[in-house]
């Protein structure tokens, strides 16, 4: 979902 | 993976390895901030708290949901936290007679309190590890500020001083231009809190890029500042 998305950086 | 994300991550693990290399090459941490250094082992510490999650589905021997991006990202977490501790652990230890901690003097109750105030207001979700996540991200935004505060007061910084700066600096600017790759590419891309967080981060280095720079064109990255 669009939470995976912001949380796929580091 | 874009190129200007790989490239911010590497030039972010440069950024560990120059200032590890300085301060075991001088045995001093000279014109380091301790407390510069102190927030960002509390930025990743909030930031990869989601390490125990990739743990918990690894023991339970649940690998659905984890990719190569998964393992890349766990990768370089458990670097950054390594290294960011092992830093702090440094200047106190070993190298503690070295530490400007005098000219150390930006108090941090000025930049938590207000990150954690935001944190608390803007968030995506109001559950404790999306309010540390973005905790993390407010604060890394201005953990530099004493850094900034101690270059100043000492009005000057070695050449390996420059390049670590340069390099942490750099890395967020090029997440930048990686944040505006991925919002033309990807339809369901967008993170507003990292993107304004990341835009007064790399605002916060433009004074120094500016000097660096004329710095490197005269063949020389040891910063003087005017007086």
């Amino acid at each position: 979902g669009d939470s995976d998305v912001r949380h796929d950086e580091l | 993976m874009n190129i200007f994300r790989i490239s911010a991550d590497l030039l972010h693990l440069a950024s560990f390895f120059i200032l590890i290399f300085k301060m075991k090459a001088t045995k001093s941490c000279k014109g380091i901030s301790f407390k510069t250094q102190l927030m960002y082992t509390l930025v990743f510490t909030c930031r990869y708290l989601d390490l125990f999650h990739v743990l918990g589905m690894m023991i339970t021997f649940n690998f659905a949901h984890i990719t190569g991006l998964t393992l890349y990202n766990t990768f370089m977490k458990i670097l950054f936290l390594a290294a960011s501790y092992y830093i702090v652990y440094l200047m106190r230890t070993e190298l503690k007679s070295t530490s400007d901690d005098a000219r150390d003097t930006f108090v941090l109750w000025h930049i938590l309190a207000p990150c954690a105030v935001l944190a608390l207001i803007f968030n995506a979700q109001f559950t404790i590890l999306e309010i540390l996540w973005t905790f993390s991200i407010y604060l890394e935004a201005v953990a530099v500020m004493p850094q900034l505060m101690l270059l100043i007061e000492t009005g000057e910084a070695d050449s390996l001083s420059s390049h670590y700066m340069f390099a942490v600096g750099g890395y967020r600017a090029l997440y930048l231009v990686n944040w505006v790759y991925r919002y033309a590419t990807e339809p369901y891309y967008s993170n507003w809190i990292a993107w304004i967080a990341g835009f007064v981060q790399t605002a916060l280095f433009g004074d120094f890029f500016y000097y660096y720079f004329v710095k490197i064109m005269s063949g020389d990255a040891a910063l003087k500042l005017p007086t």
